[in-house]
């Protein structure tokens, strides 16, 4: 995996931590 | 220049806004921040929010273009990203083995990607100051733009990009959406 610029970074862990969420409210 | 952290914060609540305001039901919003380079203006990932799809019926499952293994890449590269996230020690998040849906993935490869001015969907409507919509599987499996018919491959019928200040902001849905002044507004 190529190295991921902050910005992307930010969004990054903002979409898996969406996504928990989610998945736990499933 | 890269976004700061806290233009990043309201560029997010921005994108959520528009969308969680929207009558229509957008799956994803993502900001395409415009940056000079030697060949000219690109344009690059800025910042996403990404909804989700409307639960339609209970039980339903949903239709994906995706094959077992490809299942099996995705939650492989999650993984990967969540390791890079979270730090190495942490343990496995669950939700990281959860089926990776044609939406989120399509999302998550958007964040890789750049357009020259003129080049794919955001890239049109940077150069030409105007607004692309395109709606309806067919308009988006005919495009000249690259994006648009991956969208089409992973679910989406609708994919619209609307030039603004220092970029380009792009919605797309799961739902055929014919064009709105409210949204333009």
């Amino acid at each position: 995996i190529p190295s991921v610029p902050q910005a992307r970074k930010a969004s990054l862990a903002r979409f898996l931590e969406k996504r928990k969420e989610r998945v736990m409210s499933a | 220049p890269s976004v700061s952290l806290l233009n990043q914060e309201t560029l997010q609540q921005r994108l959520q806004a528009l969308i969680e305001g929207a009558r229509e039901s957008w799956t994803y919003a993502i900001f395409w921040q415009s940056s000079y380079d030697y060949s000219g203006t690109v344009l690059g990932w800025g910042d996403g929010y990404y909804k989700g799809e409307e639960d339609k019926g209970k039980g339903k499952l949903k239709a994906s273009a995706s094959t077992a293994a490809e299942q099996e890449h995705r939650k492989k590269v999650l993984r990967e990203l969540n390791s890079l996230i979270s730090g190495s020690a942490a343990p496995t998040d669950d939700a990281v083995d959860e089926e990776v849906t044609d939406t989120e993935w399509f999302f998550l490869v958007s964040m890789t990607q750049s357009f020259v001015n003129g080049s794919g969907l955001p890239g049109q409507a940077l150069y030409n100051s105007s607004p692309v919509w395109v709606a309806g599987p067919d308009r988006l499996a005919s495009s000249m733009c690259e994006r648009a018919r991956q969208g089409q491959v992973f679910g989406l019928q609708t994919i619209v990009c609307i030039p603004s200040a220092n970029g380009v902001v792009e919605l797309g849905s799961t739902e055929l959406i014919t064009q709105s002044s409210d949204l333009m507004n």
